[in-house]
């Protein structure tokens, strides 16, 4: 009756709210986390006292490099057909306009196709792209390469619809990508309602000038840390169940939801273990990862260092899609593994979440899964997610406590369950 | 030592149900 025990801990007993107020107490005390900012090492250092002071074993923080690139004043405003000031957020890694700003025709596209049909339109216009939402990782392209091909047919900067399945006037930032021997331009994204409006404009033949100011500013890489704690096995001790989520976030916000909610449940996983006194056969390894929004950067470095012992983790686990009321569990792994964690998440039968669905993966855990370990993330209400997801509304208020404990206790009853088996879980 | 990576289980999948049963 362990995983009852667990459930009854987490959901029913006192350590309900106990992630949500642990997790609310951080962000509102640090605010957000960028990549390379101090705000990062100072939630870093907290956290590495917090895990001491829980009682965690083998606290510590392991040194990697991330990138360090900081937002400055930007600003974008339409100059025709009517002045409107047009709310937008600069993309991790943008360069930044000239002190004046760049002032120029406006291309509205709907895809990169469109933006082909009529490259020879773009020379020195701003482009902006209102792609329709289809799913996070379809849509996120347009983030992610919209400078490059617009820079491609000669665009001076390129605004890019957020990446959002709503939006209530709120644009959304991320990460983007410059590609060797193209030309670095500006790029930052603009609401849905604004991406609109030019579309609907341009359709009907209205010229639209914009007039876009980024002061952004990227430094040499920073210090930063992965942070770590441990449950040490008590039978095969060098065996791993990695239970993480990253530490790091956007600058706007709280950061509350992407990715604090991760991080929380996984330290109340350990905890809630670590309260009913249990310890498994396998190390229970909790990380938090940084500089996850810049690629995994973190992650990959962790990565590097231990994948000699790749053949040690029986289960890699990343909570980075929200801790909303969990739907089920996303896992990755061969069929036997998978018949396993079916067993496994029966367990959590009490709760109603016993679905094992496909795509178990996280950015800082894909390195492992790609090398064969089985992967599981947590699987919630995407839609609502990606509402919030890099936009000022990630914060507490779109937080539950009631949901999180639900989330904790799936993550626990998982994370302990495949830690405390005889047997790893298969790879073949 | 328990088995990893390509090795061959121990254990029917009957057995490794009934280990994680006891867990309920």
């Amino acid at each position: 009756d362990i995983a009852k025990a667990i459930i009854n801990l987490a959901v029913y007993g006192k350590a309900q709210n106990r992630s949500y107020e642990r997790l609310a107490l951080l962000v509102d005390t640090v605010g957000p986390r960028l990549s390379g900012s101090k705000n990062l090492e100072k939630a870093i250092q907290i956290m590495y006292q917090n895990l001491q002071r829980d009682g965690l074993e083998n606290v510590h923080l392991e040194p990697v490099r991330i990138p360090h690139w900081e937002r400055g004043e930007e600003s974008a405003v339409m100059l025709e057909p009517r002045t409107h000031k047009i709310a937008m957020l600069g993309l991790g890694s943008s360069i930044r306009t000239p002190p004046e700003g760049i002032t120029a025709e406006v291309l509205v596209v709907t895809s990169f196709d469109e933006l082909q049909r009529r490259a020879s339109e773009a020379r020195g216009k701003i482009v902006v792209y209102n792609q329709p939402y289809v799913n996070y990782s379809k849509t996120v392209q347009y983030r992610t390469q919209g400078a490059v091909e617009a820079a491609k047919v000669g665009a001076l900067a390129s605004l890019i619809r957020s990446v959002a399945s709503f939006s209530i006037y709120s644009p959304h930032t991320g990460i983007q990508e410059y590609q060797d021997g193209v030309p670095k331009i500006p790029t930052a994204c603009i609401t849905v309602e604004d991406a609109e409006m030019m579309s609907r404009m341009a359709a009907r033949g209205i010229k639209i000038v914009i007039q876009l100011k980024m002061v952004e500013k990227t430094y040499p890489d920073a210090d930063s840390f992965n942070t770590v704690a441990e449950i040490t096995g008590s039978k095969y001790p060098e065996q791993v169940v990695l239970v993480s989520g990253h530490l790091d976030s956007w600058d706007v916000g709280q950061g509350a939801m992407d990715d604090g909610g991760g991080v929380f449940i996984s330290w109340e996983a350990l905890s809630l273990i670590k309260d009913l006194g249990l310890r498994p056969k396998r190390t229970l390894r909790l990380v938090l990862w940084t500089a996850e929004e810049q690629g995994g950067i973190g992650a990959f470095q962790y990565y590097q260092l231990h994948k000699v012992n790749v053949s040690n983790y029986s289960l890699v686990m990343e909570s980075d899609a929200g801790t909303f009321l969990p739907t089920g569990l996303q896992f990755t792994g061969s069929e036997k593994a998978r018949a396993i964690m079916e067993e496994v998440m029966s367990l959590l039968q009490p709760l109603n979440i016993t679905q094992v669905l496909s795509h178990g993966e996280g950015t800082d855990i894909n390195f492992w899964i790609q090398a064969g370990v089985p992967g599981a993330s947590l699987l919630d209400d995407l839609y609502k997610y990606f509402f919030f997801h890099h936009s000022y509304g990630d914060t507490m208020t779109v937080m539950d406590p009631k949901q999180m404990n639900v989330a904790a206790a799936v993550w626990a009853v998982v994370s302990y369950v495949v830690a405390d088996m005889e047997e790893m879980l298969p790879r073949s | 030592k328990s088995i990893y990576k390509n090795g061959i289980s121990k254990r029917t999948f009957q057995e490794i149900k009934e280990e994680i049963a006891s867990y309920g």
